[in-house]
């Protein structure tokens, strides 16, 4: 055995080389990492199972990927060997953004972003791997399904200064602060995108215009009282009957507050705001437009 | 010139720790000079702790009779009422922090510790006592500040105080009679016992031109918020607890008038005068509560006039 | 443009205008006279 595994650990260097990513995972998969004969340490077997998921990765294979993270996810409890487990922790969480379990995936990114030392092992963290990990982070977290969950995660993005400095920043502001966003605006993010996650899902939209849509939704459930689908399909670039389907969705799911009135067509939202408390809110914007109107007229000298 | 209070003299203060004047008289301290940055960060600490207690330390030096507050921070430590010498879990945070402080050039010392009580008033508990009496013989000069964040959004005002033990056997001077506080049933005797260790000092608070002008600008923060807030809204819970405290402290002394009745002329005059001043307590807590009830309606109906009557 | 701001200003007013508004706000007066009231 011990043989073998030097034979395919050979052979899989050179797939590796020739960028044949996934015949490089098989050659190692074909190691018996589990066999009674040759004792092998618990690095070695995570060493192994990281670096099979990480070639699978790189071919956007994460079902295979996803075996070989789980096996070792039962081994880097015990492991000190702090690159293998950052190496672990970026497949786990690229694994996560594949499989659409983005929110998950979110927290993973950010978590890895947060990286405190600069050189772990022999591997040099640069300040780019950071920033990638947490627009991957933002990245994630606009694309999760709107909720009281990702509003939590884009507070704690948005608060976070460094994310002033990424390009994406623009976007991200818009979706903590629950404003519409424009057909513009979400072509161009578009095209930061990867290839899974401008996949299509069964109802042939892909995961980034149900994204937008529900956000968009959510956004004018805080601007208005009530719509009729027709109106909100407008807003939304989609059907009216669409625009129902997916607001109900969400009003079942508990991710927004309201009731539809389906003889007329119109969605009447709701939020758990006492009026009382409504009514500062309103005070504070009359306030602050007063205040606006005195510097204005400040301003002009009146 | 108003400035010239952030100034640190530190032979100065080396001077004053070497006289140490106030080992000779245990009411040495007579006033507190709390800055503004220092009474905001503690103020904004306790609230942030919620209904739990938290505590800092304050940094500052002294001039005269008068211990001066520069600023605070707050210590990773929770629940300091329910704990002996709650700040052990800090001594290498408060360690760390001293030493960082010094190499930037900050040269205050550490001067007192604040904790919070939510709720129940600002005084010292058994607890606070003892560590205040431990810190004034292994820390002088010290002082100890509470707060009470609720009381603060309640009373529209921040609810603070500030104070100095006696040494151990030491029978004050009659006292003047601080400010009245409501002391909720379930505390009053852990107040009643420890009352007598302490002394209550004068705060007054000062800011820098720098705070001034700060301050300025936020001023249309200040007026927007004070016309939408609603202190009856954020504060129900505080409000249902002190008026079921109310209502036990009530049941109590109905309890003991009861067994006074029976042998009503025999109940010595002393006693009477007790039960009246506890009766009189009672109405002065119900009517506290319900004059801050009836400014947040003020408020209210203030606001509902100013931007409910006009329409279109 | 400072006579569109005023405009919209004063077309935010009253604050709010609703039953439910009514009926909170009369539930918190009428709770506090009522603690006006035992207290007295």
């Amino acid at each position: 055995e011990e043989q073998v595994s030097i034979i395919r650990e050979k052979l899989a260097e050179l797939f590796e080389t020739e960028q044949q990513w996934s015949k490089a995972a098989q050659m190692l998969s074909g190691i018996d990492l589990d066999s009674g004969i040759r004792m092998l340490d618990d690095t070695y077997k995570l060493s192994k199972c990281v670096q099979i998921a990480r070639l699978y990765l790189e071919d956007d294979d994460a079902v295979n990927a996803e075996i070989f993270i789980k096996k070792a996810s039962f081994l880097v409890s015990g492991s000190h060997d702090e690159a293998l487990n950052l190496e672990y922790k970026v497949c786990y969480a690229r694994i996560l953004d594949m499989k659409r379990k983005f929110l998950e995936a979110a927290l993973r990114y950010y978590e890895i972003s947060q990286i405190e030392k600069r050189q772990i092992g022999d591997k040099w963290i640069d300040e780019d791997a950071l920033q990638q990990a947490l627009s991957a982070a933002v990245t994630c977290t606009i694309l999760a399904a709107a909720g009281p969950q990702r509003s939590r995660v884009l507070a704690t993005l948005y608060k976070d200064e460094r994310c002033s400095k990424l390009k994406i920043y623009p976007i991200l502001q818009k979706v903590y602060l629950e404003r519409i966003l424009r057909k513009p605006e979400i072509d161009a993010f578009a095209e930061e995108l990867k290839p899974h996650q401008k996949a299509l899902l069964p109802d042939n939209s892909t995961v980034l215009d149900r994204a937008m849509i529900e956000h968009n939704l959510l956004s004018a459930s805080k601007l208005y009282t009530n719509i009729s689908f027709e109106e909100l399909g407008t807003l939304l670039g989609i059907a009216p009957e669409k625009a129902e389907k997916i607001a109900s969705r969400m009003i079942c799911e508990d991710r927004m507050r309201g009731s539809i009135d389906q003889v007329e067509a119109v969605i009447h939202f709701e939020d758990d705001i006492e009026e009382l408390q409504q009514w500062d809110q309103q005070i504070v914007g009359l306030c602050q437009a007063l205040n606006d109107v005195l510097d204005s007229m400040a301003r002009k000298g009146l | 010139e108003s400035d010239s209070i952030y100034y640190y003299d530190e032979v100065t203060q080396k001077k004053i720790q070497q006289d140490k004047p106030w080992a000779r008289d245990p009411h040495y301290f007579k006033k507190v000079k709390i800055s503004a940055l220092a009474l905001l960060k503690m103020v904004v600490h306790s609230r942030s702790g919620g209904t739990i207690e938290v505590m800092g330390l304050m940094q500052g030096k002294t001039d005269g009779d008068t211990i001066i507050v520069m600023d605070a921070f707050a210590l990773p430590v929770e629940g300091t009422e329910t704990r002996v010498n709650a700040q052990a879990d800090a001594y290498e945070y408060m360690v760390d922090y001293a030493q960082t402080n010094k190499q930037v050039g900050r040269l205050e010392n550490v001067i007192g510790w604040y904790h919070s009580h939510p709720g129940y008033g600002c005084w010292l508990s058994g607890i606070d006592v003892n560590t205040q009496m431990l810190n004034q013989q292994f820390q002088e000069p010290f002082l100890a500040v509470v707060i009470d964040p609720t009381r603060t959004v309640s009373a529209g005002k921040v609810e603070i105080g500030a104070f100095r033990t006696y040494p151990q056997g030491y029978k004050p001077p009659d006292e003047p009679v601080s400010e009245y506080q409501t002391i909720p049933l379930n505390k009053i005797e852990d107040f009643g016992v420890h009352c007598k260790h302490y002394y209550a000092l004068d705060i007054t608070y000062f800011k820098s031109s720098l705070d001034s002008h700060l301050l300025d600008l936020l001023w249309n923060k200040y007026w927007v918020n004070t016309l939408s807030s609603s202190p009856l809204l954020g504060n129900r819970d505080y409000v249902a607890g002190q008026i079921s405290d109310l209502a036990e402290k009530l049941e109590q002394a109905e309890s003991q008038l009861a067994h006074s009745r029976v042998g009503s002329f025999l109940v010595p005059p002393q006693r009477k005068k007790e039960e009246e001043s506890q009766l009189a307590k009672i109405t002065k807590d119900s009517s506290k509560i319900t004059v801050e009830q009836v400014h947040g309606l003020m408020s209210q109906v203030i606001k509902d006039i100013l931007f409910n009557s006009v329409h279109q | 443009s400072l006579l569109r701001q005023v405009s919209s200003l004063l077309r935010r007013l009253p604050a709010i205008e609703s039953p439910k508004f009514q009926d909170d706000f009369l539930m918190e007066y009428n709770d506090t006279l009522l603690m006006a009231y035992l207290a007295m």
